[in-house]
């Protein structure tokens, strides 16, 4: 059987609002190592890697490895009938086609559970090589949430360009162009307010705005987000979840014809 | 015309 319990259920309230709108239907699959997803994008265009590690749970046993494929619209709903406060559980048992989630009220004077069916997913798992980046940006996420939104207001597209004097985020439409320039900033009072720019070569590189601002559901998980950028690699957005593990984003950039 | 390149194409398949 597998079961985990995660004190601080709202975790994965944000995990799942931060993967519905860009993907319908994936596999979790459940180790010893943890719980995890790989899913692309209806359109092959995008992918989103989360991984919650084991340690991370108050509770977890994974008797064998098990993949559960879930529709993420449907599962974003019934988390969506957990208090921000409760305890969650996911429990399911072997050889059944449901998952059960149990909602605890901190008090414990209140105990849901949720049965969903479970699905067979046909899908496409890719190796993710790990990679050298040219340039990786650290950042407060919601001003990178704020530019992104900015930015969709101009253009569907948004350069993106690390250069030694910063990280230039451009973008160009109809009624105009906007350029936003982000420079290193580590002399803060708080590490959360900190961009960091490590630069090996200047690297420039062009996204669907359309993905990012669909990536950047993911702010209300962490204060902080990682951009790794290199010249034909997809760009890695990254953002941690509360220590116990990630959710990374991979867009493949626009290449010019 | 801008081409957007599938995520497919980077990554190795399993």
């Amino acid at each position: 059987m597998f079961e985990l319990r995660l004190v601080q259920g709202s975790l994965l309230k944000k995990v799942l609002e931060s993967i519905k709108d860009l993907v319908n239907d994936a596999n979790f699959d459940c180790s010893s190592t943890g719980f995890s997803l790989q899913a692309m994008d209806s359109s092959h265009v995008a992918l989103v890697a989360l991984l919650l590690r084991s340690e991370g749970f108050e509770h977890y046993r994974c008797d064998r490895n098990l993949t559960m494929g879930m529709n993420l619209a449907n599962m974003a709903k019934m988390l969506k009938c957990a208090g921000n406060d409760d305890i969650i559980t996911i429990k399911a048992d072997d050889g059944t086609d449901t998952v059960t989630f149990m909602f605890e009220s901190p008090s414990q004077d209140k105990i849901s559970d949720f049965e969903m069916k479970l699905m067979d997913i046909d899908s496409e798992h890719l190796g993710i090589p790990e990679a050298e980046y040219e340039a990786i940006i650290r950042m407060p996420s919601a001003e990178f949430a704020r530019i992104c939104r900015d930015l969709s207001s101009i253009g569907d597209t948004v350069v993106i360009s690390v250069t030694k004097e910063g990280v230039r985020f451009s973008a160009r439409g109809d009624i105009g162009a906007a350029n936003i320039v982000c420079r290193q900033n580590a002399t803060v009072d708080k590490p959360e307010d900190a961009t960091i720019i490590e630069m090996q070569e200047p690297v420039t590189l062009t996204f669907a705005l359309r993905y990012m601002n669909s990536f950047t559901k993911a702010t209300p998980l962490a204060e902080q987000v990682t951009i790794s950028m290199s010249s034909d690699l997809p760009v890695v957005v990254e953002y941690k979840v509360a220590g116990m593990g990630y959710i990374r984003y991979y867009l493949a950039p626009k290449i010019e014809e | 015309v801008n081409q957007q390149q599938q995520i497919t194409s980077f990554f190795s398949k399993k």
